[in-house]
Parts: structure tokens; sequence; C-alpha cells
């Protein structure tokens, strides 16, 4: 919240658009900022009604640069807008840069998107840093309803619960590296870096830096899924697959591959597997295993066709281990299975696991 | 290995990015005072945005500073 939680003393609140950008119809903009009003409506008694004239509590505007608060913007990028905390005059008013690209998808800035988040500050929201909240404060796009949790506990701290809820699928906070029982989606090398996929998020460990960082997927690749199954660089084809579901997508570097997504059976894996648990690229043999349930693959690289002799017993072939896999890394001739919460370090030339630790150790907890 | 680009227009983005964010104070303090606001800051919105908290402008700070976002500042009265 703002210092003194700063909130609308009625439920029901007013706003007025005064202007519109030419960038939308007169009615995508009406539509964007009714539905971002619904969004907080959704959770919360209060209750938005539209002025056509006179001083409403949230006055609406597009303007660029100075455009009348002393609080300018900066053209296209960067700041895209504002809003002011619950109060008289220009309390609640909400400014968006007229020199961003306003749009009703993701080929650019989605108003709605920005609508939401700006509203929020209206209404008595401060920023969150949570990346995974609406009130983050850094752009990104994402489809559904807006609100994480974390965006719900602190509107409704304000204002309480809505008497009649609507049934809404809030997205859920951003996982804690430290939370003990922590466990892992994929993990994979890039161009020397460790990325580990949990949720909708990543976290990126650079050799060099101690705090790993986390970003939500979709800010870096749009287009992979905001859930990814398992993960694997193959460093000699400079490429990292990503696997989700039955689809699978190419990344040069943080670039994707065109030609992707591609099925996983143009692997070789029959059409019964719907979905990998694990990949790991073991550079020693130029093989890559994929771990489906309680088995395992073993994919040639060089020649692009699955072994023969597989699927094979995870537990028969990885003495130690448990009987699934969620992820998978190699290093320096040491296997990393994650499972739930623990991580597994299975050595090759002994055949045995050597070590157990917490999955989030790697995190630096 | 290059000698790295001038780095002036980086500092200046960032003191722009912590004064209108994090106010950072504008104005003269001498040379040490300002050093110690523009660190105070950073590790300010370091720990804000879950980076390492280092102090110092470094490439994964700026790529954040970079990126299109929200005009209300992250910390404090906004009015």
């Amino acid at each position: 919240h703002f210092p003194r939680h700063l909130k609308w003393q009625s439920n029901t609140v007013t706003f007025r658009i005064l202007n519109y950008t030419p960038d939308l119809k007169k009615a995508d903009v009406d539509r964007a900022v009714r539905s971002a009003l619904n969004v907080w409506a959704d959770v919360t008694p209060l209750v938005f009604k539209k002025l056509y004239h006179g001083n409403a509590d949230i006055m609406i505007s597009f303007g660029s640069k100075e455009h009348g608060d002393y609080n300018p913007f900066d053209g296209p990028d960067g700041l895209l807008a504002h809003a002011y905390p619950p109060g008289q005059g220009i309390g609640g008013d909400t400014h968006f840069d007229e020199d961003e690209h306003w749009t009703k998808d993701s080929s650019a800035y989605n108003l709605f998107i920005v609508a939401a988040h700006e509203l929020g500050h209206a209404l008595g929201m401060s920023h969150s840093s949570d990346a995974g909240a609406l009130m983050y404060p850094v752009y990104s796009y994402a489809t559904g309803f807006p609100l994480a949790e974390d965006d719900i506990e602190g509107i409704q701290a304000l204002y309480g619960e809505n008497p009649n809820p609507r049934k809404v699928k809030p997205k859920p906070d951003a996982p804690n590296k430290c939370d003990p029982m922590l466990s892992f989606d994929a993990v994979t090398e890039l161009r020397g870096e460790t990325i580990i996929f949990k949720d909708r998020f990543y976290w990126r460990i650079h050799p060099q830096i101690v705090e790993p960082e986390q970003t939500l997927i979709k800010s870096t690749w749009p287009s992979i899924p905001n859930k990814v199954d398992a993960a694997y660089e193959n460093p000699e084809k400079d490429l990292v697959i990503i696997f989700s579901g039955i689809r699978m997508w190419a990344l040069n570097g943080y670039n994707l591959v065109d030609g992707y997504p591609k099925y996983i059976h143009k692997l070789g894996l029959p059409k019964s597997i719907r979905k990998i648990d694990a990949a790991v690229y073991i550079r020693d043999t130029g093989k890559t295993l994929f771990f489906t349930d309680e088995e395992y693959w073993s994919y040639d690289e060089a020649t692009g066709t699955m072994d023969s002799g597989y699927p094979r017993s995870i537990e028969t072939d990885f003495p130690g281990m448990d009987d699934e896999v969620d992820a998978a890394a190699y290093h320096y001739g040491y296997l990393y299975f994650f499972h739930e919460h623990m991580q597994y370090e299975y050595s090759y030339s002994s055949r045995k696991v050597l070590r157990i630790l917490r999955t989030n150790s790697i995190l630096n907890c | 290995v290059p000698l790295p680009p001038d780095n002036t227009d980086n500092y200046l983005l960032a003191e722009k990015y912590l004064r209108r964010f994090y106010g950072l104070p504008a104005g003269l303090q001498g040379r040490q005072g300002s050093a110690d606001a523009f660190q105070t800051s950073i590790k300010e919105m370091q720990k804000f945005f879950k980076l390492e908290v280092t102090g110092s402008l470094d490439d994964n700070t700026l790529e954040l500073m970079k990126q299109a976002r929200c005009g209300v500042p992250d910390i404090g009265e906004y009015n």
C-alpha cells in the first residue's frame, strides 16, 4: 500500500475517460478500461460508475511528455503510464503515455494490462516486488485473469472481499527459492549459465554472480508456454530444446529458432508419450537422455535417432535414484537428478548416488 | 580486450531512474555524499527487484532499468 494506506472512503468509485488514444477504436479503449476495473471489482465490494461530465474520482487521460502534472512522460518505451493514489483533486487520476503504441493484443503495450495495473494504484495499491503480481512495476504481457494472490491480498486488505464473489483463478505468487519443499520443472545450461524453470518463472544462475535472477518465462520468450516440462542444451549445436506437453521449441541463445514448435515424436518417441519429464545431454557420449515416468530413452544427437533397446528402467540403471525425475543436469561426469525437493548427485563411473542434497541448494539456499 | 565503452550514459540513466523511483536526492551534496546516496539507492532498487545487492551498476541492474515500466515510484509517498 501507499503510506497511510490511502483508499477511497466509499465503495462506489466514479471514473471518467477524458480523451482517447488514436491507436485503438474508442470502443476498444472503453472495453479495456471497463475490463481493468472489473478485475478489481471481482475481488472487492467496489462498484465503478462511469461519468461523462464533471469531476470523477478517477480521471483517465492520454498525454505525452509534459501533460500538466509536472510528471512528464519520456517518449516511446521507458515510462508507460502513472496514476495517483486515492485522494482529492489529482488523487486517483490515471495517465497513459500517448507516445506508446497501445494495443489489445501482445503486439505492443496492451492497454488492458497497463490499465489494470494503474487502476490498482488509483485504488491504493503500491508496487509489488513479486515478479508474478500485476502490481510489479515492469511491464509483461500475459493472458487470463491478471491478478496474483499477492494483488488480491493487498486490495482486500483495503476494501475487504467481494460479498458476491465471482469465480476467478488468480495466478500463484512467484516461487520462493528458499522454500525447503521447492521442486523444479526443468533445468538446463544456456551458454555457461544455468536456467531453472519453475511454474511461470525461471531462475538464471551465472557462475560469477551469487544471487540467481528470477524472471517470468513470457517476459523473455513470449511464445514458449507458461509451463516447461523439460529442457536441455546441446552445446555443440548451440541449441537449447524446451519441452512442454507434446511440443518442443529450439532456442539459439535467447532467440527462438524458425520452424518450431515441433512434435516430440519427431525425435522417435512413440505417440503414447504425451510429456517428457526431464532431459539431459551427456557431453562424453553425445547422447541425450529423455526421462518419462519411470523409464528413460537414449537419443543419439549425431544421427538424430533413438538408440535401440530403450526405454529402460530409471531405477534399474541408476541405482540409488528415485523411480521418477523432475529435472536433470550433467556436469563433469556427474548426473544431477532432481525429484521433488531433493537432488541426487549420480556418478557415471561409480554407478551410484554419491550425494543427496536439497533441490534448492543450487539457488544459494 | 577492447576498452570498455564510455559509461557516462549508463550512469546518467541510472541516476535518473533512481531519482524518479527510489528518491535519490538531487542537487549538490559533495562528492562523498553523492556516491553514498547513489549506492544506497541502487542497493534499495536491487533489493526490491531481488537482484544481487552489490551497490554497483552491474549489467543485470542496468538491464532492468532499461525495461518498460510504470512511472510510479517503488518506494515512499507519491503525490
